[in-house]
């Protein structure tokens, strides 16, 4: 997190905000309910309090403009720069000024409301940019859905270090950005796509193409805005050029950027019992054309082309994998091996002698 | 019809991204505008220095040129407070 040159912050731990004016994008229902979530955010993990005014001057004054509206920072049309506010001080500081030639939403199109707003509220309390791609003060827009929004760490770090703790007994805490070459890394689920290589963790998936030594951190829903973080397992259908992606009971189809189904469909659909919730880990065989998905300690067998499970499944992983324990985190198939992740450690298994034959460290393609 | 000779697109291209970076340093990273340089002592960074300065603050690697990964930072929509000073 970076504070404000010169440490500008606000004497007061009761401050107020006034809404001037509103959007036309967006009723104003959705308006007030996405500014006051905004507060929110920040109001939990701090002492400050804010209290909406119906006129007059507010600490706070929220207005929506359009082009060079007289505070020496004209707006730039659609995109571009989306929005500025002013670090805390009398008059126009702590002001947020929104471009009204966005399309303002509370939802994944355009540019959500919400999240914009909490991102200015960072700066009229006294908060620059931060250098943490995971942060809510990270200086690019990116979609999270608002109800799994949960302030970043790095963020709390930085309100906190300005206006010191919430009364809260229990400190919240917040998510924190995955570091690529964390020697302590490790993966929801692992998948290949038309030959590159999807490294998923909570939000956020590494890019990664075998024969390239960069390796791209992104949010998921930079690329799929409708897909929920924390993807428990994935695989590629090669044949059909379609990734699975499995959260709890409910699974996503892709095909290449777009998902295939507007709506997840259920895993037992595909012939899970129902005591099944959740799978750890899938890879799909591109030789045998058959799928396996490991749940537990045990793994079921799926034929893609008849589009359903093998008899005589679940068996015990240990009897076909030997070396490879319970609780698998992820899986996927590369030539000949089979790579399995649990954990800090990646074990690279040849179905054709039946054994691992070698143990890695899970980040070990990110070439660290 | 004009009797400039029509700017090759690839130069068209690379005048239009000099100006998304120029454009782009002035207003998150205080590049001087032409018309501030002027005037101010000649020891102000150049272009390059600020593009290394806006390279470091995104974690990208740090050519001071403007390559693919930086423009592809400079087009992302963003807040329109500066990246570093008030």
């Amino acid at each position: 997190y970076v504070l404000t040159d010169g440490n500008p912050k606000w004497e007061r731990k009761n401050l107020t905000y006034r809404i001037v004016n509103y959007t036309p994008d967006m009723n104003s229902a959705d308006v007030d309910k996405a500014i006051q979530k905004a507060f929110k955010v920040w109001s939990d993990v701090s002492p400050l309090i804010f209290k909406i005014i119906y006129d007059g001057n507010a600490d706070i004054m929220i207005s929506f403009e359009t082009g060079d509206h007289r505070d020496n920072s004209p707006f730039d049309g659609p995109d571009g720069f989306l929005v500025h506010a002013f670090q805390p001080r009398n008059g126009i500081g702590g002001d947020v000024h929104f471009d009204e030639a966005e399309y303002w939403t509370k939802g994944s199109n355009g540019y959500n409301l919400f999240l914009v707003v909490a991102h200015e509220l960072g700066h009229s309390l006294g908060l620059s940019h931060s250098t943490d791609p995971g942060a809510l003060m990270y200086p690019t827009y990116s979609y999270t859905e608002p109800n799994e929004f949960r302030l970043p760490q790095d963020d709390i770090n930085g309100i906190q270090t300005v206006y010191g703790h919430s009364g809260n007994p229990i400190q919240p805490t917040g998510p924190t950005t995955p570091v690529t070459c964390d020697h302590k890394l490790t993966f929801d689920a692992v998948a290949t796509m038309r030959g590159e290589l999807l490294f998923f963790k909570d939000r956020y998936f590494w890019r990664k193409h075998p024969q390239m030594t960069e390796v791209q951190l992104n949010f998921i829903s930079l690329f799929w805005p409708n897909l929920p973080s924390g993807i428990q397992a994935a695989y590629e259908n090669t044949e059909r050029d379609q990734i699975f992606l499995f959260k709890e009971n409910k699974y996503w189809v892709l095909s290449g950027y777009d998902l295939v189904y507007n709506h997840p469909k259920s895993i037992y659909d595909l012939g899970f019992p129902k005591n099944v919730k959740r799978i750890n880990a899938a890879f799909n065989d591109e030789n045998s054309g058959k799928t396996y998905f490991f749940v537990g300690g045990k793994y079921w067998r799926y034929d893609e082309n008849r589009q359903s499970m093998d008899q005589g499944y679940p068996k015990k992983i240990i009897d076909e994998f030997r070396g490879i324990s319970k609780n698998i985190d992820a899986a996927f198939q590369y030539g000949r091996y089979i790579y399995f992740f649990i954990g800090t450690r990646q074990f690279q298994f040849d179905p054709n002698v039946k054994r691992v034959v070698s143990v890695m460290k899970s980040n070990s393609w990110f070439n660290c | 019809s004009s009797s400039a000779f029509p700017v090759a697109p690839e130069t068209e291209d690379e005048d239009k991204n000099i100006q998304l970076v120029k454009t782009y340093l002035q207003n998150f990273y205080k590049l001087e505008t032409d018309k501030q340089s002027r005037f101010k002592s000649k020891n102000i960074k150049p272009l390059t220095e600020k593009l290394k300065e806006m390279q470091v603050f995104f974690g990208l690697k740090v050519t001071g040129k403007p390559d693919v990964d930086t423009l592809e930072v400079m087009k992302k929509p963003r807040c329109g407070v500066p990246d570093i000073g008030q």
